[in-house]
């Protein structure tokens, strides 16, 4: 545990009681390593950790009766904060159809928190279409279909051989048409280095003007979250991301990476299978957890 | 620096940790490497290639003292290949590929669809089966998964098919009742055919992070695993955290996915991969 650690690292190294600079170097080199541990990116890693040795001194924490403890206390704010921000809350505006469109890696979640997406939607008095603009997995499709069929929820199923495009412009026409106000929009997995399927994604965005684009990132996403995010980013500018499988126990650092390279807001977490498996983001729960 | 053949000072040495790090292997595995480049070097003069080299065959070996022999089925029985995972890293897809590699060498494959709860799984599968010339097994949605496979493993039986490739439903290894629940699915098949099964592969994303090592001993602790699959490799992610794995429980890797398509899988190499961890 990072207390524990704490504990070794403020042990006095002179046993006469005295802390040096020492002391906090070497808590910070617990806090650097927890964070690598916790999958955290080592460049993000290290800025982060630059950040509470500003905060330790700057609170003079070696004169503190309880060093260990302001400083964990320190690292759970500036974490917290780091991946907090302004909690957004996700609203979607009345009026004409508004499209959600979500994006992500393959084997992410994505069609999961389609479906999770609707059935919150829906709870809060939205009529949702769902859209299944994946071409490309087998029986993508046929899963959000079913998925939608659970829920009672209108899915768009585009025709075999479609293009996604063509899908999502049919969906959000379909979805004028029969009075419906969001469309949920599933895109393939894809990767981020993949320049014609990202590029797949800007016509779909050209074509749909969605008020939100979500990345959906898997929580046990290692050091390589940095490249997914800021790539996913760059090309999109999303709006905001959705954490999945957080009901396992990996630590989760890919979400401070997201939020260090990004400053995108973290909207929902994934918690389970089931189509009721879906919680706002809590950056305090999440640096807890972090931390270990 | 490195490149002018001066010694390995601390700065070099964290630079070296970080793009281990960077790939995923983690810190103790890192540590352990720099702990013998310390040792095999000193403080004395060493190029960038030296400490590449060192490091590349550091890894290799490492991954190698995993490995394992191919796995045969008994004389006259159905090789059982059972696929497990957490959710969304490839299992499906990676049984489409494996099926098709046994159909291009001349045998007979029969695919299980033993992931009776998720949307649309035993349609993914079939149509992997369809895509590879491979017979196919399924259930009903909410069906009973160890009774899929059993069928499946009887029918292999009974129509002497030479592979029987059996897809479990993604989970995670936190979830008690559903590591029971493949326990079982390992058993019933070796109720049926007491070798099997002959190869138990748990799939792992090469985006995954630390958390697959926790995979790796759960999955292993409740089944025994013989091989792991490293899937996404074409994907920026490296993968590292196998090296973890073999270091600390044995577990060979023995293929890679590199792509969605159904030839994109590879046998693995230990030294080609190595390298490519160094980036
Ligand atoms: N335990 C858990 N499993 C989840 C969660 N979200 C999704 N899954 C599972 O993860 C797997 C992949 O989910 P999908 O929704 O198919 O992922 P996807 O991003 O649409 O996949 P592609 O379309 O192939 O890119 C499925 O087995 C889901 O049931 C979650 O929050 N927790
Ligand atoms: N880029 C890439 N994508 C892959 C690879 N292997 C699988 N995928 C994709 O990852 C996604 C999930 O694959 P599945 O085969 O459904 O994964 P799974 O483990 O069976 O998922 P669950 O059964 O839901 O747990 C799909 O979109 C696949 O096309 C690979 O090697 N590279
Ligand atoms: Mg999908
Ligand atoms: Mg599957």
């Amino acid at each position: 545990q990072l207390s524990e650690r704490f504990q070794s690292a403020f042990r006095s190294l002179t046993g006469r009681g005295r802390l040096s600079e020492a002391n906090i170097e070497e808590a910070l080199r617990e806090v650097r390593r927890a964070l690598l541990e916790a999958d955290v990116n080592f460049k993000v890693a290290r800025g982060f950790v630059e950040d509470v040795k500003a905060r330790a001194i700057g609170e003079d924490v070696l004169k503190s009766v309880t060093p260990g403890q302001q400083m964990i206390k320190i690292v759970h704010e500036e974490l917290a904060a780091l991946l907090g921000g302004r909690a957004d809350t996700f609203r979607i505006p009345s009026g004409a159809p508004a499209v959600v469109m979500v994006v992500g890696l393959q084997g992410s979640g994505k069609t999961t928190f389609c479906a999770k997406l609707a059935s919150y939607l829906r709870q809060r008095g939205k009529s949702p279409l769902l859209a299944a603009a994946d071409t490309y997995r087998p029986a993508a499709q046929d899963q959000l279909a079913t998925l939608g069929g659970q829920l009672g929820v209108p899915v768009h199923v585009g025709e075999a051989g479609a293009d996604p495009v063509g899908i999502a412009s049919t969906a959000l026409r379909e979805a004028r048409e029969t009075g419906l106000d969001v469309v949920i929009l599933d895109t393939a997995g894809r990767l981020h280095v993949d320049e014609d399927m990202m590029s797949e994604l800007d016509r779909i965005r050209e074509a749909t003007k969605p008020v939100e684009i979500l990345l959906v990132l898997d929580s046990m996403t290692g050091q390589d979250a940095v490249n997914v995010a800021s790539e996913f980013a760059g090309r999109l500018d999303f709006s905001g991301a959705v954490l999945t499988k957080l009901d396992g126990d990996t630590r989760g650092g890919a979400a401070v990476s997201l939020r260090a390279v990004t400053g995108k807001p973290i909207k929902f977490a994934g918690v389970g299978e089931k189509l009721d498996a879906l919680e706002m983001f809590h950056p305090d729960r999440m640096a807890s957890r972090i931390l270990g | 620096a490195l490149d002018r053949g001066t010694g390995l000072d601390s700065a070099a040495l964290d630079s070296i940790e970080e793009t281990l790090i960077a790939a995923d292997l983690g810190v103790e595995t890192a540590m352990h490497l720099i702990a013998g480049l310390r040792e095999r070097f000193g403080s004395g003069a060493t190029t960038e290639d030296e400490v590449r080299e060192f490091l590349a065959l550091e890894i290799e070996r490492a991954l190698q003292a995993a490995e394992t022999e191919g796995v045969q089925g008994e004389p006259g029985a159905p090789l059982v290949v059972m696929v497990a995972g957490v959710n969304g890293v490839g299992k499906t897809t990676t049984i489409g590929k494996l099926s098709r590699l046994h159909v291009d060498e001349g045998r007979s494959v029969i695919l299980a669809a033993a992931d009776t709860f998720r949307a649309a799984a035993t349609e993914q599968l079939s149509i992997w089966a369809d895509r590879s010339d491979a017979h196919f097994v399924g259930g009903q949605l909410g069906g009973d998964a160890a009774a899929v496979a059993y069928d499946a493993l009887d029918a292999a039986i009974a129509r002497s098919a030479d592979v029987l490739i059996v897809d479990t439903a993604g989970r995670l290894h936190t979830q008690k009742n559903l590591m029971q629940e493949l326990v079982k699915v390992k058993r019933v098949l070796g109720k049926r055919l007491p070798s099997a099964p002959n190869e138990l592969l748990l799939v792992i994303d090469a985006n995954t992070g630390q958390n697959a090592l926790s995979q790796a001993r759960m999955f292993d602790e409740a089944l025994g695993l013989t091989g792991l699959v490293l899937t996404k490799l074409d994907g920026t992610a490296r993968g590292g955290i196998v090296v973890a794995i073999a270091r600390e429980l044995a577990i060979p890797v023995r293929f890679v996915g590199t792509g969605e398509a159904i030839d994109d899988i590879e046998p693995f190499d230990s030294s080609e991969f190595a390298k490519g961890l160094l980036g």
